[in-house]
């Protein structure tokens, strides 16, 4: 009944949502408007091919350095979020720690082009096969498939917003000091969540949404493939990588 | 965890950038 009537805890739930929202716009990285103006222009064969003749070293390097400044709007997102920094430190930082690359790999569907399979990285679009040097196809098809099927979902910007806030505010991380506190955060961001989709009619999104093992499934591979590398070229990790990538999945 | 964690801590104390 939130919406129903303007009690205080609905106006509450609209401060909150209005709140995720300009967060979300002021750490969003990219414009949706330029991505979707941009999304045609592929990288032509032979920047494809120097980028798969590069060494596997160097595509790693690259990937953990365009990672991280993606994690870094996050970190910045999650700072502006009404509630987030009254949360103790430990709490702020487990919540990071666990969903930062979650909301990355969200926040990439806006970055994807769903009708070609390639998805925006270092100035053009790019499709899995510019990734080969890398070394992990089974990672990159599976963060492409994933891509493709949010996609699929033809979310908006607001539910992007509300959504990826919902994936780092998630009560059930181990190790949180004050679990009550993050999920009654959880229980308002759930809400707005909900009041959004009501109000624009969408309400049939909830049951399409990425079960949550999804993304953590995704997530323990990225780190599986990031050991098995460190296992190849012991090294540079420590030498090239950044530093809060390395802090984050090393 | 904060000590491990001494970028993320970092970031999370600067004011919004």
């Amino acid at each position: 009944g939130l919406l129903e009537s303007p009690t205080s805890a609905g106006v509450e739930i609209e401060h909150l949502t209005q709140n995720v929202l300009k967060s979300y716009r002021e750490t969003c990285q990219l414009r949706a408007e330029d991505l979707q103006l941009r999304r045609w222009d592929t990288f032509s064969r032979e920047e494809v091919c120097a980028y798969q003749r590069k060494p596997m070293e160097e595509m790693w390097q690259r990937c953990a350095g365009r990672i991280t400044e993606a994690i870094q709007y996050v970190v910045e997102f999650a700072k502006r979020l009404r509630g987030f920094m009254d949360l103790c430190q430990n709490d702020q930082i487990v919540l990071l720690k666990a969903g930062a690359m979650e909301v990355v790999l969200v926040r990439m569907c806006r970055a994807f082009n769903a009708d070609n399979r390639t998805v925006f990285f270092e100035g053009k679009y790019a499709g899995a096969e510019l990734f080969r040097s890398l070394g992990c196809h089974e990672l990159i098809s599976s963060i492409f498939d994933f891509a493709q099927s949010l996609c699929a979902l033809h979310f908006s910007e607001s539910e992007v917003a509300l959504f990826s806030a919902l994936v780092l505010v998630n009560a059930n991380r181990p190790w949180l000091q004050d679990q009550a506190k993050v999920a009654r955060l959880q229980g308002h961001l759930d809400v707005a969540f909900r009041v959004l989709l009501r109000r624009t009619r969408r309400e049939g999104l909830l049951a399409r949404l990425p079960p949550p093992g999804r993304l953590r499934a995704l997530c323990s591979q990225h780190v599986e493939q990031l050991q098995a590398f460190r296992r190849l070229h012991p090294g540079v990790l420590h030498a090239a990588f950044p530093p809060l990538y390395r802090e984050l999945f090393a | 965890l904060q000590e491990k964690h001494r970028i993320l801590h970092k970031l999370l104390q600067n004011g919004n950038s």
